[in-house]
Parts: C-alpha cells; sequence; structure tokens
C-alpha cells in the first residue's frame, strides 16, 4: 500500500527533519508505481509526478507535519485538484423534457446503469422513462424491460427491426402523450473506433435535443481509457461519465486518465449489481482509493 | 559519447512507454527494462527503435514463455468446458463462440444457461444457441445454477453429446459468496461427471487493467482455472495483462475473441500477439 510504503521510506527522514534529494526521489519513484499499478494512464502519471516534483521543491518543510504526511498530503491535493473538488450533478433541463444518452463500450455496465439512473432521477422528483434503443445486442430489450420494472419506470422499445432513430422519434412522442419528463436512451455497446456507430450516435443527438450524454464505463479498465474517451469525446462529445463496477477491488486510475484528459466530471459510480447500487460520485473517496 | 547516454534514456522511455500502454503492467515492465540496462552503451547509438523492438520481442519471449495450452476434444468422454468471470467481459458471447467452433469441428455440443440471475441473461444465451445450430438446455430464471448444471449433464448423457458448454453468471472475485457459488458447480461436475474432461476458463476484457492479474489468482485460488480466453480484441486495448498472468500464475490463453459476429474467434498464438502487441 502506498501510504506504507511512503512511511518506510520517510521514517529515515524523520531524524534528518527534513527531505533529501534521494528520498524525494524514492518516494516520487513509489507513487508512480502506485498509480501506474492502480491503472492511470502512463502520460497522466508522468504529469502527475513532475507536478508533485516543482511542489515538493518549492514548498518548504511545514513546522507540523513530518515530510512524509506531506508529501502525502501534497498528493492528495493535486489528486483531489484533478479529479475536481464538488460533486457533480446531472443538468436537467429548465424547459421541458431532459434526454439521457447512455454510450459506452460494449459489457461496461450502461443497460443496468440506464435502470439504476431511472430509479435515483425517480427519487429526485421526476418522472423518467427508459428506452430500449440497443437493436444489435440478443435479449437486449428484454434486460431493460426486466430491469426497468426493478426501477418502477415504463420501457419503451419499439420492435428490435425497427431503426433506432424511428424508434427515438416515437419514444419522444409517446413521453409527451404520457408525460414522462426525462427520457433515458439506453444504446449498444460500440468501439469508439467503429465509425458506423459513431455516426448512428451522431444521427440520434442531431434528431432530438440531448441534455447530457454520460459514458458509461468500466473500473476495471486499464491503458486504453484514456484514448477510449478522449475519442467518444471528440467525435461526439461527453458530458460525464459514469464508472461502474467500483465495489470490485480495482483501484480505478482511469478516472483521473478521463477526467484529466476531457476535463469532464465523474457524475456517478456503480457498486454492484442491484437496482440501488448507484452512488454520486465522490472526488475525495476516489483519490484514497487510487493512492491505496 | 554522452549521446549514446541519451539515446539510452530516450529509448528506455519509448519502451516503457510501450509497454505500460500494453497493460502488462508496471512491475513486468520494470524487469524488461532492467534487463535493458544491462546492454551495451554503444548498442544504443543506433539511432533505430525497431531495432529494440525486436531485442524487445525477444526478451518477452524468454521472459514469458508461453504456456502450454492443452485444451482440446477427447470424443471418447463426456467434455466439459466451465466459462467464467468478473461482470460483462463476453462469457456468453464466447460460450456461443465456442459450441459455433467445435461445431464447425465436428463436436455437437449443449449450451447450459447456469447464469439464472442476470436479466435476459438466460435468452441472450439461448438466442446465440440458435446462431450456432446447437441445442440449448431450457432453465429457469432464479434456479439454483448448480442445479442447472446437474441437469447439463445428465441432459448431455441422454443425448449423447460429447461436449458440455456451461455459462455462468459474472462476478467480481470479490464476492466470496458468488466465488463460493461457483465452486460448488464445479463440485457438481466432479460428483456428477468424475470422468469427463473439465476445462475452467476464465474470460477476461482485453480492455482489462493491473485488476486482470487478481481476478486470474481470485479465480484460480477458488476453484482452478486452465485457461484463458481474451476477448474484445478488435478494440484498442492489447490486453497485455495476460503475459504478466502467464508469468505469474502459469495460466495458458486459450482462445481470442476480436469481435461480436459468431465467427469471431481463433485460437491463441502468442508470436501474433506479442507482434501485435509491440505495433
Ligand atoms: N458488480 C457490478 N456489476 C455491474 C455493475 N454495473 C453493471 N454490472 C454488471 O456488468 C454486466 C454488464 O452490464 P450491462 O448493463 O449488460 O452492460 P452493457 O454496457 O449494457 O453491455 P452491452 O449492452 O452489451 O454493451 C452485467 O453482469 C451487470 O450486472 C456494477 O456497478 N457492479
Ligand atoms: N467488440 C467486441 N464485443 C464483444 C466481444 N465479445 C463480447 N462482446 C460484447 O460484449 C458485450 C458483453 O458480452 P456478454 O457475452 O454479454 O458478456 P458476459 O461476460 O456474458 O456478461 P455478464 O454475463 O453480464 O457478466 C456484448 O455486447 C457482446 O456483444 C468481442 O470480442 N469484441
Ligand atoms: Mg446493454
Ligand atoms: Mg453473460
Amino acid at each position: 500500500r502506498l501510504s506504507e510504503k511512503l512511511k518506510q521510506i520517510l521514517n529515515k527522514v524523520r531524524e534528518k527533519g527534513k527531505i533529501s534529494e534521494n528520498d524525494l526521489k524514492q518516494s516520487l519513484k513509489e507513487i508512480k508505481l502506485a498509480l501506474l499499478e492502480a491503472d492511470v494512464h502512463y502520460k497522466v502519471v508522468k504529469d502527475f509526478i513532475s507536478k508533485l516534483e516543482k511542489l515538493a521543491n518549492q514548498e518548504s518543510l511545514s513546522k507540523t507535519l513530518t515530510p512524509g504526511q506531506q508529501i502525502i498530503k501534497m498528493t492528495h491535493t493535486v489528486l483531489t485538484e484533478i479529479l475536481g473538488e464538488k460533486q457533480s450533478k446531472i443538468r436537467f433541463n429548465e424547459e421541458g423534457p431532459t434526454n439521457i444518452l447512455l454510450i459506452g463500450l460494449q459489457g461496461s455496465g450502461k443497460t443496468t446503469t440506464a435502470a439504476k439512473l431511472a430509479l435515483q432521477i425517480k427519487k429526485m422528483g421526476y418522472i423518467p422513462a427508459l428506452i430500449a434503443a440497443d437493436k444489435i445486442r440478443p435479449a437486449a430489450i428484454e434486460q431493460l424491460q426486466i430491469m426497468g420494472e426493478k426501477a418502477g419506470a415504463d420501457v419503451f422499445a419499439g420492435g428490435v427491426n425497427q431503426p433506432v432513430l424511428n424508434t427515438i422519434h416515437e419514444a419522444q412522442q409517446w413521453a409527451k402523450e404520457h408525460k414522462r419528463d426525462v427520457l433515458i436512451i439506453d444504446t449498444a455497446g460500440r468501439l469508439h473506433i467503429d465509425s458506423e456507430l459513431i455516426q448512428e450516435l451522431k444521427d440520434i443527438k442531431n434528431a432530438i435535443p440531448i441534455h447530457e450524454t454520460l459514458l458509461v464505463l468500466d473500473a476495471l479498465m486499464g491503458q486504453d481509457a484514456l484514448r477510449m474517451a478522449d475519442d467518444f469525446n471528440k467525435k461526439i462529445g461527453v458530458d460525464g461519465f459514469i464508472l461502474t463496477k467500483l465495489d470490485g477491488d480495482a483501484r480505478g486510475g482511469v478516472s483521473l486518465s478521463i477526467r484529466s484528459m476531457t476535463g469532464k466530471p465523474i457524475k456517478f459510480t456503480g457498486v454492484g449489481e442491484k437496482i440501488i447500487d448507484l452512488e454520486p460520485f465522490y472526488p475525495d473517496r476516489m483519490s484514497s482509493r487510487i493512492l491505496g | 559519447f554522452s549521446d549514446a547516454i541519451n539515446d539510452k534514456g530516450v529509448f528506455l522511455e519509448k519502451i516503457e512507454e510501450l509497454l505500460i500502454l500494453s497493460d502488462i503492467g508496471p512491475n513486468t515492465t520494470a524487469e524488461i527494462l532492467e534487463r535493458f540496462q544491462s546492454i551495451n552503451l554503444h548498442l544504443f547509438r543506433v539511432n533505430d527503435f525497431n531495432h529494440f523492438k525486436e531485442l524487445l520481442k525477444q526478451m518477452l519471449h524468454e521472459l514469458i514463455p508461453p504456456q502450454v495450452d492443452t485444451s482440446k476434444i477427447d470424443p471418447g468422454m463426456l467434455n466439459i468446458v466451465l466459462i467464467m468471470g468478473v461482470n460483462g467481459t463476453g462469457k456468453t458471447s464466447f460460450a456461443g463462440k465456442l459450441a459455433y467452433y467445435y461445431k464447425s469441428k465436428g463436436y455437437d455440443s449443449l449450451l447450459v444457461p447456469a447464469d439464472t440471475f442476470r436479466a435476459g441473461a438466460i435468452e441472450q444465451l439461448h438466442y446465440l444457441s440458435k446462431e450456432a445450430g446447437v441445442e440449448f438446455l431450457r432453465a429457469a430464471p432464479g434456479s439454483d445454477p448448480a442445479s442447472v448444471v446437474f441437469d447439463g449433464i445428465q441432459s448431455a448423457r441422454a443425448k449423447k453429446k460429447v461436449l458440455l458448454i456451461v455459462d455462468t453468471a459474472g462476478r467480481l472475485h470479490t464476492y466470496h459468496n458468488l466465488m463460493r457459488e461457483l465452486a460448488k458447480i464445479k463440485r457438481v461436475i466432479l460428483k456428477n461427471a468424475p470422468d469427463a474432461l473439465l476445462c475452467s476458463t476464465l474470460v477476461i476484457d482485453a480492455t482489462t487493467g493491473q485488476n486482470g492479474l487478481f481476478q486470474a489468482s481470485n479465480f484460480k485460488e477458488s476453484l482452478g482455472v486452465s485457461d484463458i480466453t481474451l476477448t474484445k480484441l478488435d478494440g484498442t486495448a492489447k490486453g497485455g495483462i495476460v503475459l504478466t498472468i502467464q508469468k505469474e500464475l502459469s495460466i495458458p490463453v486459450s482462445f481470442i475473441a476480436f469481435g461480436e459476429k459468431i465467427t469471431d474467434m481463433c485460437r491463441y498464438n502468442q508470436d501474433k500477439f506479442i507482434e501485435t502487441l509491440l505495433d
């Protein structure tokens, strides 16, 4: 664990009372290893370490903290700064129904998250509905219908052979008639390098106003997360992220990478397979998790 | 002379970046960088990074000799493939792909939906069984997965199938109760088909980071992993974690999947894999 490793290195510093060049170097080496083991992107780690190095060299030693505590405090500060300091919420449409589009790689947790989100939005006092826009995956519609039932939210499906855009238009009409004020669109998993399916997302965003495009991604992801998030953001625009499967022991370094690359916030985290397992994202909790 | 030292620094950093980005992990990367450190300085004056890629390829082959994959079908007995892994990695899809693959090799299988938990899981596998042209064991949602597997064994024997492909629910290895459920499924297989050839395949997503190593060691500890299937290689992730898994846990990779069509899979080849990794 990083805090243990740093304590070890800096325990011998305690006697000297200040950080030597070598001690700092060794500490930074440990922090770099911890971040890479936590799946933070290589480039983000390099920037982070050089930021920390500058900070350590210009900051005079605190009288109240040991050098070890000071380095850990600085690391936490830089991390929390990158992750965003406060919670970021859904931006609801003030003048009519809110349309939320969920996108992401195959298997990242979109369908499950769509239903979880519907439940949370219901608790906020809205009347959400789910739109089954995944016509590709076998039994995707059935899956969303079952999850929708658990959330107590209607699922608008259209046939599996109906083109996605037709379903979207019909859903919008249906929502108006049934006074649903938030529409959550579940889409098929797709690669950021699949031009046809990227175009489908562009078509959806051109067809109806999308107030929140949320990229759902797996907390177990490694180095590829940065490029993937960047690609989706550049190609179709992303307003925020939902990080799933944080109930496992993945350190979740992807959170640092996607945030620093796109500047977009992580809004929610998935912490299990049950319908209630969706929490707001807390930057400071994430930073402790990454450092291990 | 100082130029050579500068080049060495630049090259080592390039190698570090290449390896880290592949998800092979910082510890394996450090081992490889150490080997490069001991290489003669004058070699680094050769301003050709491709020369180092070749060296790197050799080093990877030396450091991580490919584990032999013993997964094959013995038509003289019942063969059982137990497919497991964390959530969303492509297990159900792979079950369909494997059924189609073996069917094309002349082995007809029975697909068993032992994921009775997740919404739409049984329907999803049922659809894939039709696509693969193989039989499907009916199961009720919410029923006990171990009982479903028991039924599958009886049914395979009755229908004289040589291959049983068992799909299980995704589960994070941190849930001890879910890992116990999987261990129970294995016990049911060993008890009711003691003569069967059992393959426990761990399905790992190529986008997985360092957590992949914990997945492999935990599944190995709970019930044993005979081999790994690496999926979603059609994306931009390299799946380098399987090299570290081979190195640390000696678990071979049997198959890879690279797309959503039922034919998008093939046997793993380490030479090709390393070649693509370093591209
Ligand atoms: N443990 C855990 N499992 C999750 C979480 N979110 C989703 N899952 C599981 O991850 C798996 C994939 O979830 P889906 O909702 O089907 O993912 P998807 O993105 O819709 O998949 P595609 O539509 O095929 O791209 C399922 O087994 C879910 O139950 C989470 O926060 N924690
Ligand atoms: N691009 C790509 N997608 C894949 C591949 N294998 C599976 N998928 C997709 O990944 C998603 C999840 O696949 P599943 O087979 O449902 O995964 P799973 O492991 O059974 O999921 P759970 O049972 O929920 O844990 C689906 O959308 C699949 O089509 C692959 O090799 N490449
Ligand atoms: Mg889905
Ligand atoms: Mg499945």
